[in-house]
């Protein structure tokens, strides 16, 4: 509701430690 | 690349559970789709870990949940387009 879900979805990239759904609202 | 057990993912946090699993589904979906293959893994990351075992385990489950990533991409990018366009 932040505005913040334009960063769905979060990107796995290998050799980059996940970070998965920080910050963003389901 | 170590292969993946139940002992092994258990040991480990559930964020770190999230990332091992990443690595092995990432080849796994870059099969199904290059290009947006880190969207969907990120995508098929958010689900419970047995259900992401579950898609390891079975290529054509995990290409129904890839297919069906790429079907929420594609209704993502067209909300944000309309969002945009104010």
């Amino acid at each position: 509701s932040n505005g913040s879900s334009i960063n769905w979805p979060p990107e796995f990239h290998p050799g980059v430690p996940w970070k998965g759904l920080q910050n963003i609202d389901p | 690349q170590e292969p993946l057990t139940i002992s092994l993912l258990v040991s480990a946090s559930p964020h770190e559970q999230k990332q091992m699993l990443g690595v092995r589904l990432f080849p796994l979906v870059q099969i199904i789709d290059k290009k947006l293959a880190e969207k969907i893994t990120g995508i098929l990351l958010e689900f419970d870990t047995s259900e992401i075992i579950y898609m390891l385990e079975s290529p054509e489950l995990l290409r129904t949940m890839a297919n069906k990533a790429v079907t929420l991409l594609q209704g993502h990018q067209v909300q944000e387009v309309s969002m945009n366009s104010f």
